[in-house]
């Protein structure tokens, strides 16, 4: 618009100098005209985008496999400073909007990413940016907790990708069909994943039962800590029991993270990485992308054993924040070259007991940038 | 962004125990919407 009135403040003067009017219209219709042609363009973007994601949905419902195969498009990714444009796309979307530009904002927000404005706790003008907007709280008691005690419920609001108990070497997750990567790969090689070497699999396999009880009968802290991480995790394998699930977001849906059950958090562990994209398309097209990516994972113990979640970061929602440690900060400026630092961790006071959290209980919200 | 949740949960005690088992099974489909505080899966007390 400033551009517009200061096209139609020069006009005039143009006009006045007599000679060079029509160039001057010309230039009026210039900007307008890159507008409509932007407009344009992010429709046809849109437009595409809801195509591709029908299409995907087609595919899903006719039991159709999409197999990893990497494209030009993931190896130009990995040239761009993904976190630096990450972090801009944050202070950019954390700018203050004037109160009447609000609800327009957020409600074309809204109307391309299905996110539902029914649901938002607050007036749409009082979220002042759109990064407030973006982790909105709900209404009270819009998302009731399963009451079944013998239920685990999920964490967020999303979409299921993956899940199924995790068996043989090296516990491995499917990203797609033709690409896994090792589940302590994604939680740290230093993880609490209950596993057992090669050699001992036979061996379990006859008192299998006995191995789970010892386990869950004994203190884990005491035995995680005890027996120092000196396994092949490739070639061992998980105890029986062990199970996963992996659940996307889009960039519509509610963004905070809650406990799945009754636990206590021992260890938070937080790796830098880089920024991909973590949507359908990216999954079948970077390789070891959910170990590549920034996150943080916390890992405790429940009333059945092990349990770890891992919140994992994308360009757009780069930062995640702990609410038990809000002096966590993620998504910084990296300072290294090389991406693959070892992890940071902490663990949680008092040792053994750590942070206790019960289902339902927020925990995290992933922001924007 | 991504949630993965990785837990150890209760397995079904086959032939070797006779008695009473537990199990846990997960009530979702791949591609299901699923919002926060719906269950992901449940077992049986035994």
């Amino acid at each position: 618009t400033t551009l517009l009135r200061k096209g139609q403040r020069a006009q005039p003067r143009a006009s006045a100098a007599g000679s060079n009017g029509s160039s001057s219209q010309g230039n009026s219709f210039l900007v307008p005209g890159a507008t409509v042609a932007t407009i344009l363009m992010l429709g046809a973007l849109h437009a595409r985008r809801l195509y591709d994601d029908k299409k995907i949905e087609e595919a899903r419902t006719k039991g159709v496999e999409f197999e990893f195969h990497p494209d030009v498009k993931a190896r130009f990714l990995r040239l761009l400073p993904l976190r630096s444009i990450s972090r801009f796309w944050g202070s950019m979307t954390g700018m203050e909007l004037p109160v009447w530009l609000r609800p327009h904002v957020y409600k074309a927000w809204a109307r391309a990413f299905h996110s539902n404005l029914e649901e938002a706790q607050l007036p749409l003008e009082e979220y002042a940016s759109l990064r407030d907007f973006f982790v909105r709280r709900l209404k009270e008691g819009l998302r009731p907790i399963e009451s079944d005690s013998c239920c685990l419920v999920s964490p967020v609001d999303g979409t299921v990708m993956r899940f199924g108990e995790l068996r043989g070497p090296g516990a491995m997750i499917e990203q797609v069909k033709g690409c896994s990567y090792s589940a302590s790969s994604l939680l740290g090689a230093n993880s609490f994943l209950p596993m057992i070497a090669a050699g001992e699999a036979n061996e379990e396999r006859g008192g299998e039962e006995n191995t789970v009880t010892d386990a869950t009968q004994k203190s884990w802290w005491r035995i995680s800590f005890a027996s120092p991480k000196v396994r092949d995790t490739e070639s061992s394998r998980p105890l029986k029991g062990l199970f996963y699930c992996v659940i996307y977001l889009k960039p519509g849906d509610y963004h905070r993270i809650h406990s799945p059950v009754d636990w206590s958090v021992l260890l938070r562990r937080h790796f830098t990485g880089h920024l991909f994209p973590m949507n359908e398309r990216a999954t079948r097209t970077i390789r070891n992308l959910y170990v590549e990516n920034e996150r943080v994972v916390l890992e405790g113990q429940w009333q059945e054993g092990y349990m770890a979640m891992a919140a994992i970061g994308a360009t757009n929602i780069g930062s995640i924040e702990l609410f038990i440690e809000p002096t966590l900060r993620t998504n910084n400026p990296q300072k290294k070259l090389l991406q693959s630092e070892p992890p940071e961790e902490r663990v949680y006071e008092p040792e053994g007991t750590g942070v206790l959290l019960k289902k339902g209980d927020e925990i995290a919200a992933f922001n924007m940038g | 962004s991504t949630v993965v949740l990785v837990f150890q949960a209760p397995i079904s005690e086959s032939s070797a125990h006779q008695g009473s088992s537990s199990e846990f099974r997960f009530c979702i489909k791949r591609g299901d919407r699923i919002r926060m505080g719906e269950a992901l899966g449940r077992w049986k007390d035994s």
